[in-house]
């Protein structure tokens, strides 16, 4: 049985695609196999993965019809790293809505990913910046949640938002837990980031993972040129620091979760 | 009449919070009578004008019930301009699902607004990185569309999304149209960057404002410290830069709304 472990926060732009994205090839580096979910509208974990094609039947599909099958995709990151991928699509946004009043609205995703999670050892679900109904079906479906964060005065606010739904959401999913609080972005260069970093250690000390990503302008380049950190041509400085990062949370998610 | 304007995109972190807030004060530093709407459960734009108290009635209750009065704030800003603050609660969240099958569902703030828009030159709706029924309500509500973002692969994705739905909108608010996209955060340091402007030139000409508000410490720090940007006490060339860049915007603003 996989681990499945949703990556949320519903405060917009704070790294969860990128997370999902290189956590996901790092695990793969580690030779165990991983599957991703992006039940984004916007669908950006997709086109980091480099799919850009019109997907039939979607994600979509399968969480409006139970017997539809999830439909899994075998990206090549440039890295020769094998992942599955389910591609999110602009569909999702409709099923927002047609979800709204069907029975076990949240229930859905669980149940194809207990279908299929034998093939996997990690499962990851990349959400939307919103704690609606698709956000919710990754929490049902998930044993744990990562929440990226940035050291910015607005997202502590949504940090505690986000626990309490995660606290509600154990109400259907009992063995929800926060795997942890990752730090994206960090620029240890900021007074302001170093004092919210600060008043994160104190009060989410257990939650907070001790491996920061600190912000990267190869982390930023690589999310859209398609050419990943990992990338055998990928090098620099700059480079290896991203990747050992990812290397860092990637043992510290390995150790949570075992 | 006031003008109203939405400032809206579904891709997360972009700037929508600090740009309608910042804008906001430029406008009221015109001595123009300046309302804001914050409709996002998250509510950033309200705690960045230090309101944190809790709200009763609030905006949730006023999109629910017909005959329920706007709440008004009058916020003032640490500049000694006022501007009145319809403030954001958690409670949003749950008025997404619970409008959903209410008749009119995204005609709820247009309502409101046009109730009080005589007390006001300018009206400025902060949304959530969606496009739920929240954002659906104030693009129903405005006349202008403001969407700010960051100069980002994932965020181009994003731009056609949103421009369909701002389409679709033209429906039920034929007057609905974009008044202009702008760059923020933007760090021409950044090989990436500046590529991707170049690309946003290219393809939205038309709507592209000409100022672009750079990447900046001191537009991070305000938003978080309560101490704005405008503010008496800040000063320095970091402050100057910011400063100009909103009073450059505001412009280009008045003349494209007027
Ligand atoms: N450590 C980092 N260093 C530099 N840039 C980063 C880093 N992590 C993410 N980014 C960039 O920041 C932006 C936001 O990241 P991303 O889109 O992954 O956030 P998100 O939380 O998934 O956003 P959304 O809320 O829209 O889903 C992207 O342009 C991404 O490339
Ligand atoms: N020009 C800028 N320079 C530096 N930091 C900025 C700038 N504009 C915004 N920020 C910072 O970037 C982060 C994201 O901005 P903001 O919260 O306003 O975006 P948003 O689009 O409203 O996010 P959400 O999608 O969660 O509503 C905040 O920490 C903010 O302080
Ligand atoms: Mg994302
Ligand atoms: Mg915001």
């Amino acid at each position: 049985m996989a681990v499945t472990i949703a990556v949320a926060n519903q405060k917009g732009g704070v790294g969860k695609t990128t997370t999902t994205a290189n956590l996901a090839v790092t695990l793969a580096r580690h030779d165990l196999r991983v599957l991703v979910i992006d039940t984004d509208p916007q669908s950006n974990l997709t086109s980091s993965f480099g799919l850009d094609k019109a997907v039939s039947p979607s994600l979509a599909d399968s969480l409006l019809h139970r017997d539809a099958e999830l439909p899994r995709y075998r990206v090549q990151d440039s890295t020769d790293v094998a992942i599955d991928l389910v591609p999110g699509t602009p569909e999702l946004a409709a099923v927002e809505s047609e979800l709204q009043t069907k029975l076990g609205r949240e229930m859905r995703l669980r149940e194809h990913v207990m279908r299929i999670d034998n093939d996997y050892d990690y499962v990851l679900v990349d959400t939307p910046p919103s704690l609606g109904v698709l956000t919710l079906n990754a929490l049902v479906a998930a044993q744990w949640v990562i929440i990226p964060t940035e050291a910015r005065f607005f997202s502590l606010r949504g940090l505690q938002m986000l626990t309490e739904s995660i606290e509600e959401v154990t109400i259907v999913n009992p063995n929800l837990r926060v795997l942890g609080i990752v730090l994206n972005k960090f620029d240890r260069r900021l007074r302001e980031e170093k004092h919210v970093a600060g008043y994160l250690q104190e009060q989410w000390e257990a939650e907070m993972f001790a491996s920061r990503i600190p912000t990267n302008s190869k982390i930023l380049e690589a999310s859209s040129s398609g050419l990943s950190i990992f990338a055998p041509g990928a090098r620099g400085r700059g480079v290896r620091r991203a990747v050992d990062a990812y290397e860092a949370l990637a043992e510290e998610v390995l150790t949570r979760a075992a």
